[in-house]
């Protein structure tokens, strides 16, 4: 065709390099454009709650655990690992309440989260054990709890991490963006195990989430 | 493939380094600092196209010119320089609910260029 026009030469297509430093804006800019589409960001996030480096130090060391076993096959959509921090909730002696947001800044295709677990740091008085039972609430639509008949019960018999993976109901409850959880001991403990919040020891869930995958339709 | 020195003129591979820190995104994007969003350009001419790379030995260039000669009547398109191998770009970083996110977006990073 004609030959293009000197202000849109495409430096693809057998013109000069273009000259970097004199098309720095423009380069820059498409760089920033291209990571959000990537990440299918319409903008950069403004970070709500900071996250301190003692959790983000601690989080990063428990992921690189054993892996989590095989995952469904990939079809298709961008895979993304996410941890989400608690923010812990009613913290009496007996009852943590655990809540978890996931953004769905992704909307297009929705989030499909593969595999949830949650880990969370228990301090146990030496030579003592307890079973700890882990609820998944569900929210009604008005977002007030609903105890649901999902549960985890846990033997926990030394302080430390521990982790639990979260079912079916979990992970759709964190598709829809909010987890709750409620950790509870089982029985009458004659004392009550503490799940630590603090910087270093905050609890948090670690999903493999996809992203505008074809959902695969499961034939009978 | 061939980096772009100078006033290259042939197709190659220009480098440009995005520093997370100069465009003010150092705060969310956790790692890696930047990204090399490198780019093709260049000269494309008939006798090195479809090139992996245009390092190519003198004997290929010879004999893509008996070719293109002989195909001179062909009514072709140009050639373009384009990426011959990329890599994706890992990225750790926070989104809007101060989550920690680690993906791994294909094909981000150009390594090599060469002629369509």
């Amino acid at each position: 065709g004609a030959a293009p026009r000197a202000d849109r030469q495409c430096p693809a297509c057998g013109e000069l390099a273009l000259d970097v430093e004199s098309h720095r804006e423009l380069l820059l800019n498409l760089a920033k454009r291209r990571i959000l589409d990537q990440l299918r960001l319409s903008q950069r996030p403004t970070l709500g709650r900071p996250v301190s480096r003692a959790a983000l130090r601690a989080a990063l060391q428990r992921l690189r655990g054993p892996p989590q076993g095989p995952l469904p096959e990939a079809d298709g959509g961008q895979e993304y690992d996410i941890i989400s921090f608690a923010e812990t909730g009613l913290c009496n002696t007996t009852q943590t309440r655990l809540d978890f947001h996931f953004s769905s800044d992704s909307s297009a295709g929705g989030l499909e989260v593969q595999q949830a677990r949650l880990m969370f740091f228990v301090q146990l008085p030496p030579n003592t054990s307890c079973t700890l039972k882990v609820r998944v609430l569900e929210l009604s639509p008005r977002d007030t709890n609903l105890t649901s008949a999902t549960q985890h019960l846990l033997e926990v018999d030394d302080s430390g991490w521990h982790q639990l993976r979260l079912g079916p109901e979990a992970q759709t409850a964190c598709s829809l963006g909010h987890l709750a959880l409620e950790l509870a001991p089982e029985g009458q403990a004659a004392w009550s195990p503490v799940i630590l919040a603090g910087a270093a020891h905050r609890p948090f869930v670690a999903a493999r989430v996809r992203v505008g995958g074809r959902h695969r339709v499961r034939r009978r | 493939g061939v980096d772009c020195q100078g006033r290259s003129r042939m197709c190659c591979r220009q480098e440009f380094f995005v520093d997370f820190r100069e465009i003010g995104w150092h705060d969310w994007i956790i790692q890696p600092e930047g990204y090399a969003m490198n780019f093709c350009a260049g000269y494309c001419p008939l006798h090195v196209a479809g090139m992996p790379g245009i390092a190519a030995s003198f004997h290929t260039s010879v004999l893509s010119l008996l070719q293109a000669s002989t195909a001179a009547g062909s009514t072709g398109g140009g050639s373009c320089c384009v990426p011959t191998v990329r890599r994706p770009l890992s990225l750790l970083y926070y989104d809007r609910d101060s989550n920690i996110v680690k993906t791994d977006i294909p094909d981000m990073v150009v390594e090599a260029c060469g002629c369509s």
